[in-house]
């Protein structure tokens, strides 16, 4: 464990009651290796570690917590401000209905996703949600958000074949309007932060049904790339926030930072299991913690 | 692409990011720097390109050495599982798998082994029915145990060269998961002739360093004969593979490079660095 690794580093500390530089160095290169580990990106880690440093070097050794534990609780208090602060929710529009639209790579977990988020604004935002099925290219797409609306008994909007994304976001939107359902959201094709024509395809789609909130599903397992995806679909679609899902696994997340940082978005959820009700907000130092090991 | 015309600290630190960058984790960069750096003093080299050719020479070395052709059954029936976390790629490397099989002039049979997620069960079906192959199917929330055996059997009947059994996504961290998978291959092993003869587990190239834990538990649970990276036509390099090999030494038989049928290619381990260097 990190705090093994760094009690290590630290048994060979001189009685000076301060951290010097050196100190700080050979602790700071574990925590290095352990953030690396955990998948943050490279620079992320480098940058991470710098403004680590500045924090640390110097600083005066608490009475109360070993040299071990001051620079573990340095770096989880920067890793949780980094994360995010404060909890960051669903913004609900003012004037109805509130459009959230997914976005993400295949097989991140986003059809999942629309349907937990659903069940989330039903039973604790207390809303009437809509659940609208945009992905007409992967075979069973549209079934499986009917399947997972059914099983929850909520409304599934789905277009006539042939019907385009976009045209099946404004119909549904139309709908929503027509039948009092204050939430919609729009579950979309995975698709390559690369594939200008489907990334071409959701800037349209976002146009057209004009969401409240862009959020990108990102698997918790994503390695390095994590960052070249997430720049791009925010550039492309201006995110409004993040769910990371499948931490119901052993991945360590630190794809969640290096997005945080690279596109200053907060994450909102987190999914922890395939069924609707495994979905929990996100709480930073609860991921910090995970992320640092 | 890489900057440096020299060998100094710049180009073995040009070189640790790309290899970080690329997912090939924290202890494999480290061991092929430290590999470099020792040849570069014992040796005293001065060309930049032979520690670009020291490191490829090291890289290939690691990928798998045994034969990545599939293990066909000659005259008898060959029994595929396929396994892996939820959303790798599993159902549709079937299709392309299945595809890949029937152009060879196999016949091929699919089972529809997810019994748990909703529309699994339709999804597998169009793609048999677009490939042109029958998929054995039950009904949603059947037991998988039952359904492998009933394919089997269909299999079997059917004269059929390869059957393919999809399976849920599933955490390796999960138990209960793992022994309901672990009772599926005991089924495929008492009902078929020393099958599953391929046990695939397929991995997605943007996954990081938990790829290894990955591959770690579910070899432990099942013995892996292969593994299939897929999403490869993203930007993901699938560094990690690297550690992988080195914890369950399983061949890469194919990669995934899109979500058509035919977007299936066996792995090519110099087309794999190319594009790891690139
Ligand atoms: N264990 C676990 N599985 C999840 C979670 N979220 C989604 N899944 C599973 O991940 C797999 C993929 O989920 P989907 O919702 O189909 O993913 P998607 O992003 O819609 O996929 P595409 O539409 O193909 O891009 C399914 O097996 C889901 O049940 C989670 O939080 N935990
Ligand atoms: N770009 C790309 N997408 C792929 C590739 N392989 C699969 N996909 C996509 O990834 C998504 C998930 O594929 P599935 O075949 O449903 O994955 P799975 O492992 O069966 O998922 P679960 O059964 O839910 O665990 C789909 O959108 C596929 O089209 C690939 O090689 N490249
Ligand atoms: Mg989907
Ligand atoms: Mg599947």
């Amino acid at each position: 464990s990190l705090s093994a690794k760094l009690s290590a580093v630290f048994d060979k500390l001189r009685k000076s009651g301060k951290l010097t530089e050196k100190d700080i160095d050979a602790a700071l290169n574990e925590v290095k290796m352990a953030l690396l580990e955990a998948d943050v990106n490279f620079k992320v880690v480098k940058n991470f570690v710098k403004n680590v440093k500045e924090k640390a070097v110097g600083a005066e050794i608490l009475s109360s917590l070993t040299p071990t534990q001051q620079v573990i609780k340095i770096v989880l208090d920067e890793l949780t401000s980094l994360l995010g602060k404060e909890r960051s929710k669903i913004q609900i529009s003012p004037k109805k209905p509130t459009v959230i639209m997914m976005a993400g790579l295949q097989g991140s977990g986003k059809t999942t996703t629309t349907a937990k988020l659903g069940l989330y604004m039903r039973k604790e935002e207390k809303k009437n949600p809509i659940l609208v099925a945009c992905d007409i290219y992967r075979p069973a797409a549209i079934k499986q958000l009917q399947v997972l609306g059914d099983q929850l008994s909520m409304k599934v909007y789905a277009g006539e074949a042939g019907t385009r994304p976009a045209e099946i976001a404004r119909q549904a939107i139309e709908h929503a309007r027509e039948h009092d359902f204050d939430v919609v959201i729009l579950d979309t094709a995975g698709r390559l932060h690369i594939d200008e024509q489907m990334m071409g395809e959701i800037k349209e789609l976002k146009e057209v049904a004009q969401p409240h909130e862009v959020l990108l599903v990102v698997d918790a397992m994503t390695g390095q790339d994590a960052v070249n995806m997430a720049k791009s679909f925010n550039e492309m679609l201006e995110l409004t926030g993040l769910v990371l899902t499948k931490l119901d696994g052993d991945a360590r997340g630190g794809a969640a930072l290096s997005i945080r940082e690279v596109t200053g978005k907060p994450v909102k959820f987190v999914g922890i299991g395939e069924k609707a009700s495994a979905l929990e907000p996100f709480y930073p130092e609860r991921m910090a913690q995970r992320i640092l090991g | 692409v890489l900057g440096s015309t020299k060998i100094d600290d710049n180009l073995l630190d040009e070189l640790e990011e790309m290899l970080f960058e690329a997912d090939v984790g924290v202890k494999t960069t480290q061991e092929l720097l430290d590999f470099l750096h020792k040849k570069v003093d014992e040796e005293e080299i001065t060309d930049p390109q032979k520690i670009y050719e020291l490191l490829r020479d090291q890289l290939k070395a690691r990928l798998a050495k045994f034969s990545s052709e599939p293990n066909l059954q000659k005259d008898a029936l060959t029994v595929m599982l396929i396994i892996g976390v939820n959303g790798v790629g599993k159902t549709t490397t079937i299709a392309k798998l299945a595809r890949h099989f029937t152009k060879a002039g196999q016949k091929v049979l699919l089972a529809a082994g997810d019994t748990f997620r909703a529309a699994a069960i339709d999804q597998i079906s169009i793609w048999g029915d677009r490939v042109g192959c029958e998929v054995i199917h039950g009904n949603e929330g059947g037991d998988p145990g039952a359904l492998v055996f009933d394919a089997i059997h269909a299999a079997k009947k059917r004269e059929v060269d390869i059957l393919i059994v999809d399976t849920a996504g599933r955490m390796h961290v999960k138990a209960n998961l793992m022994a309901e998978l672990k009772k599926v291959q005991k089924i495929a092993e008492k009902e078929s002739n020393g099958g599953p003869h391929e046990i695939l587990l397929v991995l997605d190239a943007t996954t990081g360093q938990n790829a290894v834990q990955q591959a770690r538990l579910f070899n432990e649970a099942l013995p892996i004969s292969g593994l299939v990276v897929t999403k490869l036509d993203g930007t993901a390099k699938g560094g990690v593979l690297f550690a992988v090999e080195e914890q369950i030494n399983a061949p890469v038989k194919f990669i995934g490079v899109g979500e058509k049928m035919d977007d299936l290619m066996p792995f090519n381990p110099e087309q794999f660095l190319e594009a790891l260097f690139s």
